[in-house]
């Protein structure tokens, strides 16, 4: 059975996508076979791994709204191992539509456990939006991982979360468990050294170890098409996401 | 009658509620009355200028969802002659029901056009979600204004959003224009100087002549509640905006 990552954060902008691809590829590095899952209707996640969303006939939208197969939508990204359920632009028809279908949240959790491919990990990347689509990816997780900058609107983001969070416990992910991870962190930045150790005391073992700081190779890696540990595999940002993939799959062991 | 602004783009974290607040205090400053409309469930803009939005009773979803009058629900934000039309998490819940009623894309338009006072502009920040809420806002706007980085996750958003904004012309606002505002311009950084470069030669008189540069004393007036103008009055950011409110006032009597 594939451990399910959700990565999710109602604020906009916090690295959600990059991470996802990132840990995505550190983990296939690491000798897994990974899906990823791309629920956001700007599709960053198919068009970072070389897909023009509006070329995309089938996605993710056909498997949540017409329950098409899960496996007849995934395709192969180039790099071994590494798979992926791609978006596009019609996500908001999904958006809008599946409040309406009662248990439409346990929708995404269905198709992926009913497929027949084993997956080591299956990690989701999310819209920044708290709908119908996320609350299907926090009903499908094992794990959420919550990237957040540090910064006042993010961490200010965390705290609703926690609702959230309560509400999808009580009514369709009893198990559901979450991290924070800390990314495009800049060290050299006052306001962002005393609102990650604000963080720190506030969330305690709730804080991934591993973080993420400011790397403008990440940038240039999500032009070109490649994950950074294949463009830059000695870059910062490389080693750093190569450190969360070894956490998470020790968390994962544990559970 | 006001010229209204709407502040807009699908991509997460580009700048949106920071650029509402700061071109809202330069606009002032130079002279204006100025009403800040907070779309966002987020509710970064009410939260920015002091106020808690779990407080909030009455917000803009009691204007476009039950037609409470627009005029009762504005507060004061300790700035004189700035104003804001705060945001709730209920913001959630006028996305997944506006749709359901006819006509629903003119409601804020309507609410907007019959305040009984007058204001100079009205700004309008947005949710990173191009759903029921944001075609309102669309709908209601003199301008468009689409802060982006110069990153391609950014870019590509562009790119789509000029899909909605024929439609929107078609369909309810045949007079609405853009023009795109470059953010969080790091001009060491080679990546943005290329894109930057790019956004000028594809996008020309659609990109405004100002345009705002990366400064960490933005992430200090979050915190404080501050414009970035009162705060830091000779912050770089500062002058950008100043200079930003002075193109901006300058196209609105043109038109
Ligand atoms: N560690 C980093 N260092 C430098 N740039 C980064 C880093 N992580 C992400 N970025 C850049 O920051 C921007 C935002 O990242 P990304 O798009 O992954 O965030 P997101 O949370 O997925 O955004 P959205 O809310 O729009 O889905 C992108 O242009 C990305 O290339
Ligand atoms: N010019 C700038 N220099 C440095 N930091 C900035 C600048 N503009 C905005 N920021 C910071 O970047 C982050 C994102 O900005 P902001 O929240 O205004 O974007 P947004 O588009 O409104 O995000 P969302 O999509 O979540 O609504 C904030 O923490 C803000 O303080
Ligand atoms: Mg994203
Ligand atoms: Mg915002």
């Amino acid at each position: 059975m594939a451990y399910i990552i959700t990565i999710a954060n109602e604020k906009g902008g916090v690295s959600k996508t990059t991470s996802t691809i990132s840990l995505g590829a550190a983990l296939v590095e690491s000798g897994s076979k990974v899906l990823l899952v791309d629920l956001d209707s700007q599709a960053n996640l198919t068009l970072a791994l070389g897909t023009e969303p509006e070329k995309v006939q089938r996605s993710v939208v056909n498997v949540l709204m017409e329950s098409t197969p899960m496996s007849s939508i995934i395709q192969e990204t180039g790099i071994p191992n590494l798979f992926i359920a791609p978006s596009n632009h019609e996500m908001g028809v999904a958006e809008r539509f599946l409040p309406t279908r009662s248990g439409y949240e346990q929708l995404l959790r269905k198709a992926l456990y009913s497929l027949p491919e084993s997956f080591d990990f299956i990690i989701i990347d999310c819209p920044p939006f708290m709908g119908a689509v996320t609350i299907n990816a926090l009903t499908a997780a094992d794990l959420l991982v919550i990237p957040t900058q540090a910064e006042y609107f993010s961490i200010y983001a965390i705290r609703n979360m926690m609702g959230l969070i309560r509400r999808v416990r009580s009514q369709s992910n009893p198990t559901l468990t979450y991290r924070i991870l800390l990314t495009m962190f800049d060290r050299r930045n006052r306001i962002h050294r005393t609102l990650a150790e604000q963080l720190h005391s506030t969330f305690a073992n709730g804080l991934l170890t591993s973080r993420v700081e400011i790397d403008t190779k990440l940038r240039e890696s999500s032009i070109t098409g490649l994950p950074i540990i294949y463009q830059f595999p000695k870059s910062r940002a490389a080693i750093q996401y190569r450190a969360l993939a070894q956490e998470i799959m020790e968390y994962a062991k544990e559970e």
